[in-house]
């Protein structure tokens, strides 16, 4: 459809620009509250924050990007309005603004969002999908697409495991049948747990 | 815009009708896996199902209409595909397929989306949103339309508060920021705490 081919003509151009710079680029998406806020925050007091930026998509407010900046990493708050998903004319605005350096990594935490936007490539290295093991084990067969084209499965809030009917086999399988090389990974974004191979997998990207 | 116009055109369709047999409709909303469809089975084993029937929104599966049949009530599964949000033409042909009875309750489960199901009137007599308190209070601000239009917010999975971080009074002042007349219902659709007052509010409306 022609919103599509526009969107990823100009996600091609992001692409080429950011990769060109050695750009390593994440689109984090999941559900409203499933904590990539909370991953992205404690994930940059880990990190060097001097080589990362973050650009920032909600409905509305700021309040996100200004979690973010508390880490000491640049943040842009883009506020799409009634709009569900970032797309790459946004985030070509972005960069623009941001200009990441070369090598630096650059996430983006897109509107909290489990359909639309697998619709809209944004030019980034890889896709990583956070699901909240609050959710329930049938959400990968429920909404397809956001897991077909996500490198990574991120399992966040595994703390409430014990106060959960949480099937996690059924659930890795299940995300499996949609998307054979999808890899999966247990963490809590609160109590740290799992966030040392999350680093290890960024660091071999 | 001109697609909003058109289905605003059926929903009132919708809802003459409905309205006119005095056919209770709800459009429950929600992120995905706030517990839509676990409310709605545990709400069905308390009420006649005779007199009750579903209409279930996801973009594939039918796994949560068969969840409501176990239940004995009458369920409609469409599949949206890509589609991100439920809308009045949908209805209006599920209408005519379940043929709902004078003075029945119809309930629509939405697709999980915080975002587009606001936007899209279904010809609904109630909106009831749905946070689980695991998302955190800040979302009524970062998603406001959603709980703009809403009569009620079901806070479901109360039964995790004493592990999680979340601010249930910052939370309903988040909400009444948005729609000063959204009434807040705290619910735990596993246990069934809360329950009695959200069949109470039903029987009222
Ligand atoms: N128990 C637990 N709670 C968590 C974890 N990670 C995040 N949370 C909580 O989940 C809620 C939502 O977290 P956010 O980081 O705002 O989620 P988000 O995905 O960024 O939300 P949006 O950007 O609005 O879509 C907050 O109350 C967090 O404290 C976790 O690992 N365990
Ligand atoms: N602890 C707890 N878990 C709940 C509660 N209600 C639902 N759940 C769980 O939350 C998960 C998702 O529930 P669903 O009923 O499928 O949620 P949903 O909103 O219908 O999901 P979608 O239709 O896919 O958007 C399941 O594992 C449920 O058992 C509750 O009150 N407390
Ligand atoms: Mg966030
Ligand atoms: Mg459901
Ligand atoms: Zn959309
Ligand atoms: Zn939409």
């Amino acid at each position: 459809q022609d919103i599509l081919a526009k969107n990823d003509a100009i996600a091609e151009k992001n692409r080429e620009f950011l990769s060109g710079r050695n750009i390593k680029t994440l689109n984090l998406v999941s559900s409203p509250g499933s904590g990539k806020t909370t991953l992205l925050t404690e994930t940059l007091k880990l990190l060097n924050t001097d080589h990362c930026a973050v650009i920032e998509g909600d409905q509305q407010t700021s309040f996100d990007a200004d979690r973010i900046r508390e880490t000491g990493a640049k943040a842009i708050q883009i506020n799409t309005g009634k709009g569900c998903h970032l797309d790459a004319q946004m985030i070509a605005e972005a960069i623009g603004r941001l200009i990441p350096e070369q090598g630096s990594t650059l996430f983006i935490e897109n509107v909290g969002n489990l359909v639309c936007p697998a619709a809209f490539d944004l030019g980034e290295s890889h896709k990583v999908a956070i699901l909240s093991v609050t959710e329930g084990e049938d959400k990968p067969l429920k909404y397809p697409d956001i897991f077909a084209d996500a490198d990574l499965m991120i399992l966040n809030k595994i703390d409430l495991l014990p106060h959960l009917n949480f099937d996690l086999d059924a659930c890795v399988a299940n995300a499996k049948r949609i998307n054979p090389k999808i890899q999966p990974l247990l963490v809590s974004a609160t109590t740290g747990e799992g966030m040392q191979a999350w680093l290890d997998w960024l660091a071999e990207r």
